[in-house]
């Protein structure tokens, strides 16, 4: 499994349809402080379903929905759409992506899918977990993270071991 | 259970304490249970000994080594049980460049097996990605994507 | 007692406000008492709006931009209470080269009233000093001072 | 009141007796990671009076001493002097310097010396806030506070702004 593409829409900074592309190797995300570097991060742990606004640095879940700017008004809602390709690509070309996309209204609203059908979050936690994509606490080391690594406490460690076990 | 804890317990620890020989160019690091007798709920302790220096608190650390060695065990960790993707962001802000350099080797290394995201200021980590992408606000905040050309 | 709080309090928003401004090259930023009524025990909440763009609950902000208030609050204080020195270890590793030179230009104003000693990696820091102390591990695990040429 | 010098004998990573001296302007500290910068501030602020062993990113008190290395033993003490000048010098030489002494040994003893006098370590604490150094806490910025100094809670904003009350 491979992620292929990520697109922002209402996210955070990223008001307009913004398409990520994620080719074969190692990407770098680079760009001056505040562009939006580690909003795109926060994107992936979110569309994964993070349920914790203080994990995206946010005090309510409706902080990642784009708040407007300068020239621009608030957006009604948030939705970023995850596209994983199978490395063995397999017969039915339609089979070979798996298309995750979630979606959160100011009122609260939330919606989830799963190749553009209607689904629980739940259902996304399960379909990533065949995948080997179970617990992203530690394939997602968020920024300052790394200091709080070798600062945990030993019960803290012990729960890392835990997680990957 | 007990078991299966020991069991990723004692692979992490193996591949942690190789990660950081590495990643330090010698020395030696390890976890340690703080109680033997309950590995079922005991926290871990973690000793290092960077190279030509005394096994010490691994909090008397300096910022870089204490995220070169934060990094060895995460990867130990992303050995044991590895993960489609990995995203790191910042992970070498504290690092000098001969470190970024022994960071971006294991990096080397590891993505054979796995898709890396990286977020970074660094020159040098930027040489070794094989595609580079560039978020600007050109508009007042609004992000959006650029394609970067590295010289 | 409260007057010497309220006074203390109202000099160290100015002085935040107008640093902040200088630091982003716009933008807004104040401390708030949570409590007005209870003026003598409150908590103080920090509001945000970096140039362009909403006011924000300050978590929100990037890395650099946390950085840069931190460092506008942080003058602030020092402004209104200036001590005989000041020293600062790597408060600019997570800034950009905008936001470092943003960074040297106002500690040029603040330097004429204090002694700063700047522990740094980035090259366009050392520059803006008037005198560079080199510090180096030649014999394993040993610190010794170095003489250093800026090229 | 300027600093002027500082000596560090058996603290931290300096084993042999280092002279740093600070010229007038702004002095810039550079090095590789690990080679000791950041020992250079834990040792102004152990020399003006730092009492808990945590700050100084140690368990116990006794870890400020040079614990050996590869080719050395570890010292019997650690012993930081710190000396300030007057910036309008007086007619008396001798009274236009502050010189602070403070030493630790192994099994505990501590010395304090002012201008080579025994003495406590209330005395140095009176002596520097006599001059302006009363509070170090936001004139001494430590690696990684500087995030500490956003997230900190309300209450302890307040805490900060009442050290400069
Ligand atoms: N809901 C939102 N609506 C609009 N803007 C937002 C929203 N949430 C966060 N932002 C803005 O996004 C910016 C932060 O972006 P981000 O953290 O991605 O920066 P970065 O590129 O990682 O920078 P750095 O290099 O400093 O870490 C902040 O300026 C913040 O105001
Ligand atoms: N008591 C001691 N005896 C010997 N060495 C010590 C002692 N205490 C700390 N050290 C060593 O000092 C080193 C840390 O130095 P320091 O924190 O000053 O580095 P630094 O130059 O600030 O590096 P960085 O750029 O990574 O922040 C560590 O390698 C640590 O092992
Ligand atoms: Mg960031
Ligand atoms: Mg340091």
């Amino acid at each position: 499994l491979r992620l292929e593409a990520l697109e922002l829409y209402g996210f955070k900074s990223f008001v307009d349809k913004t398409k990520v592309t994620f080719p074969d190797g190692t990407t770098c995300i680079v760009g001056p402080n505040g562009c939006g570097k580690s909003n795109i991060a926060d994107a992936i742990c979110w569309v994964l379903g993070e349920q914790s606004a203080k994990s995206l640095r946010g005090s309510k879940m409706e902080d990642v929905i784009f708040a407007g700017s300068a020239n621009r008004k608030p957006a009604g809602y948030a939705e970023v759409t995850m596209t994983w390709q199978r490395i063995e690509a397999l017969q039915d070309e339609k089979e070979s992506r798996l298309v995750v996309t979630r979606r959160l209204y100011r009122n609260g609203d939330s919606e989830y899918l799963i190749n553009q059908t209607a689904c629980r979050l739940k259902d996304i936690q399960n379909a990533l977990w065949d995948f080997g994509m179970g617990s992203k606490a530690y394939s997602i080391i968020e920024q300052g993270k790394i200091g709080q690594i070798l600062n945990a406490k030993p019960q803290e460690r012990r729960t890392l071991i835990e997680e990957a076990a | 259970c007990i078991e299966k804890f020991r069991e990723t317990f004692n692979t992490v620890n193996e591949r942690f304490g190789h990660n950081f020989r590495e990643l330090f160019g010698g020395g030696a690091a390890q976890l340690q249970l703080l109680d033997e007798d309950n590995a079922l709920e005991s926290g871990i302790d973690m000793l290092v000994q960077p190279p030509g220096k005394k096994l010490q608190n691994v909090l008397l650390m300096s910022g870089g080594e204490k995220a070169m060695t934060a990094i060895a065990l995460l990867f130990a960790i992303f050995e044991y049980k590895p993960s489609p993707f990995c995203l790191l962001d910042e992970v070498d802000a504290p690092l000098d460049e001969v470190n970024v350099t022994r960071f971006m080797r294991k990096l080397e290394e590891m993505k054979r097996n796995t898709q890396f995201i990286i977020i970074t200021h660094h020159k040098i980590t930027m040489s070794g990605a094989s595609s580079l992408l560039g978020v600007t606000m050109e508009e007042t905040g609004c992000s959006k994507l650029v394609s970067v050309k590295f010289n």
